[in-house]
């Protein structure tokens, strides 16, 4: 039993290496992939794809665009439904989404 | 006795470690392919229609949205340099990022629930590195982190 | 008092924290559902 626990940890600890490596290069990649200036011109969504997501008869739906780092303060339920943002980089955006 | 009770505790800290260090790459990978897939589809949309769509029409990433009943009352105070915003519901409300919006619109074909076709299977195997193929496939059939042993088969 | 803060503006990252605050917004929502039904039920006469 000694031996396999042995070699199974060993096992595991070089699985475990693997997946940190693939981790951080998936991390790398995803990075490289939403900061390229060609890949930012058609990152985008259009109303209609925000429509299809939410039923537009039953919710309301705002869409908010903030710079890096604006912090985001989701109170307590239990005293009230409220949700700060704050921003030291720029001006945050909000909108609401047509209905149609 | 000891010393197997003590390597069989790491084996399953170990083991737990590795289950969610292959989620974490699984949800990596799920919004590689939703990126990229949302890239192609406007750039294609682009040449379809001989150009970008009206600019007060689309919403570039990255984005939150917040939706709610629309019977919510919401009170909303700005700062005047718009740097600060406070709602207030009267009712519950959602918050979500813009990858959740992609998997919802159907940009990660679905693995994201393990129901993709074999075509689009194959769509997505082709937006991920080769060597990561096959977590893509895990991902598609569902798979559970135990029956595929300790990693998937290519990998 | 807030329960979760989060630094939005980047891409992709943050789904996890955005469930638990979905979780808790509405299990908020619930309590305060609940509160509102009680309180709108006449309270039981206490009996001799």
């Amino acid at each position: 039993d000694h031996q396999v626990l042995v070699k199974d940890n060993s096992d595991l600890k070089e699985a475990e290496k693997q997946l940190d490596d693939l981790i951080q290069m998936s991390t790398i990649q995803l990075k490289l992939l939403t900061e390229d200036s060609e890949n930012q011109h058609f990152a985008y969504v259009s109303c209609q794809d925000l429509r299809s997501v939410m039923d537009p008869k039953q919710q309301m739906l705002m869409v908010m665009k903030a710079p890096p780092e604006t912090q985001l303060q989701v109170s307590d339920p239990a005293e009230a439904f409220q949700i700060k943002l704050k921003s030291t980089r720029g001006a945050i955006d909000v909108f609401l989404c047509p209905e149609d | 006795a000891q010393e197997c009770q003590n390597l069989e505790m790491e084996k399953q800290r170990r083991m737990e470690r590795i289950k969610q260090k292959r989620a974490q790459l699984q949800e990596l990978l799920l919004q590689q392919i939703a990126f990229k897939n949302l890239v192609q589809r406007n750039q294609q949309n682009e040449q379809q229609n001989q150009g970008a769509p009206a600019l007060n029409s689309t919403i570039k990433l990255p984005f939150i949205i917040v939706n709610t009943s629309k019977r919510t009352v919401i009170d909303c105070s700005i700062s005047s340099d718009k740097f600060e915003y406070l709602f207030n519901f009267d009712n519950a409300f959602e918050i979500h990022d813009d990858i959740e919006v992609l998997k919802r619109m159907g940009m990660s074909f679905g693995l994201e629930s393990g129901k993709c076709s074999p075509e689009d299977l194959r769509l997505a195997k082709s937006l991920v590195p080769k060597a990561l193929e096959g977590y893509i496939t895990d991902m598609s059939t569902g798979s559970s982190w135990v029956n595929q042993g300790l990693l998937c088969n290519s990998a | 008092r807030s329960r979760i803060l989060v630094s939005i503006g980047e891409s992709f990252g943050t789904s996890e924290k955005f469930q638990k605050i979905n979780q808790m917004v509405s299990s908020g929502d619930r309590l305060l559902k609940r509160g509102s039904e009680v309180s709108n039920h006449p309270k039981p006469l206490k009996r001799l």
